[in-house]
């Protein structure tokens, strides 16, 4: 579904330079629950906006069904990102002047598809936001605010979903229902899902997890159990 | 330390009112480290923010060190929070527009205080941010971010530290690196640590466990092992 090719990301802070990730090589694959696990600061979100083609590479390339992103123009990767992307942020990045609802149906207004309203209203009852809906997310708390970037990022039902620690701020139930829903994207509809977590039991949910260290994929373990 | 009594926080949300705290009375010893538990939307994080005196309750009282909190102007209040209190938000909430390390000093500047530099440097060391500390928010990853914030609230070296959530952005090593420093501020200190979390492995260093559900103390455990 995606994969990445000696990937580099760098930046400058001043007079230094950080080297985010040191040249990966990972693959995706489609119909599959992939986790990504690492110490703090080891590239882990920098893996996944180049791979969600949020941010371009220093070098490498990642292509996305088959697509290398560093071919599409402006307009094609946004459609990119809007029609098959679905992508939970770390900091939820929600809009604050609009509901959850509002947020929840953002992404398929902005790229004029209708989403199908039954799996949306699953989708909002499993994450238990459903008298939340009208609440702005300054009036949610912190776990309330990260299932909104859940439901967002799944309502389109898009084929890729990548998800960065989606539970860090839920307790064992609520996030329960979200590496559900996670799953069930997956099994029913063949959609691949990429999912970083500091959480052993979140990734027991994975097929396999990939592990990260400065910046270099460094291990891998096939069908894990927590 | 600390106390509620009768603590209620309602909200109107447009039509509907919210009942975030239904009645809370706790205590909070001094010299304790004190977890609070409890499914996402329960109360916890509004519990802290009347505690800290970041948020007034609708009705009901608080006590920090044994003065009635609502009888304090705003500059006592603002007293009681930059020098008594230390403070760590679940969505972290640095300046953006300054560095990790002046993020780390603002409170104690703000309140001209000369920290600790010995203590600092501790910190700093300890939660692994001595070679991000010139970097701006938008220049650290997730954990980093939430390690500033754990630095910040740390580094004047209050008498009581609330902790909203202070791991749940890193793995586990990090994270108990976290957990060391609220727990050598008690053993070495005597400071009071509050500190609400989602993880059992986290609660373990607390010396008792309160549970919240639907704004109600529930439960409660003494001498938690995970
Ligand atoms: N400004 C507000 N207006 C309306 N409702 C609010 C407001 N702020 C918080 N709430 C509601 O109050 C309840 C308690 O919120 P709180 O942030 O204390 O929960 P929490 O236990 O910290 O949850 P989490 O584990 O998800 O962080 C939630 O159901 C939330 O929707
Ligand atoms: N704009 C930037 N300028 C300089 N360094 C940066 C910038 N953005 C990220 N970094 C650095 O790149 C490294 C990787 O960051 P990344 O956010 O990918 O880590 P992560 O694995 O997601 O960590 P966490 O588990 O804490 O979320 C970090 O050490 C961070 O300090
Ligand atoms: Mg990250
Ligand atoms: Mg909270």
């Amino acid at each position: 579904a995606a994969r990445a090719v000696d990937l580099v990301k760098t930046y400058a802070a001043g007079a230094a330079r950080v080297v985010a990730l040191d040249s990966v090589s990972i693959a995706f694959p489609a119909g599959r629950f992939t986790a990504v696990m690492g110490p703090s600061g080891s590239g882990k979100s920098t893996l996944l906006h180049c791979m969600a083609a949020l941010d371009a590479p220093t070098s490498g390339q990642v292509f996305v069904g088959g697509t290398d992103v560093s071919t599409l123009d402006e307009r094609q990767r946004t459609w990119l990102r809007r029609d098959r992307i679905g992508f939970v942020f770390q900091a939820f990045n929600l809009v604050p002047t609009l509901t959850a609802e509002e947020n929840i149906m953002l992404p398929a207004r902005l790229a004029r598809r209708d989403p199908d309203r039954r799996w949306v209203d699953r989708v909002i009852k499993t994450v238990g936001l459903r008298d939340r809906l009208h609440h702005r997310p300054a009036q949610l708390s912190g776990g309330q605010q990260q299932r909104v970037a859940v439901a967002r990022a799944l309502a389109g039902r898009p084929e890729i979903v990548f998800a960065d620690e989606p539970t860090g701020n839920l307790d064992s139930r609520s996030g329960a229902e979200v590496l559900g829903l996670l799953r069930a994207g997956v099994t029913e509809d063949g959609a691949s899902v990429v999912m970083v977590t500091h959480d052993p039991t979140a990734a027991a949910y994975a097929d396999r997890v990939m592990f990260l260290a400065d910046g270099r994929l460094v291990d891998e373990l096939s069908d894990p159990t927590a």
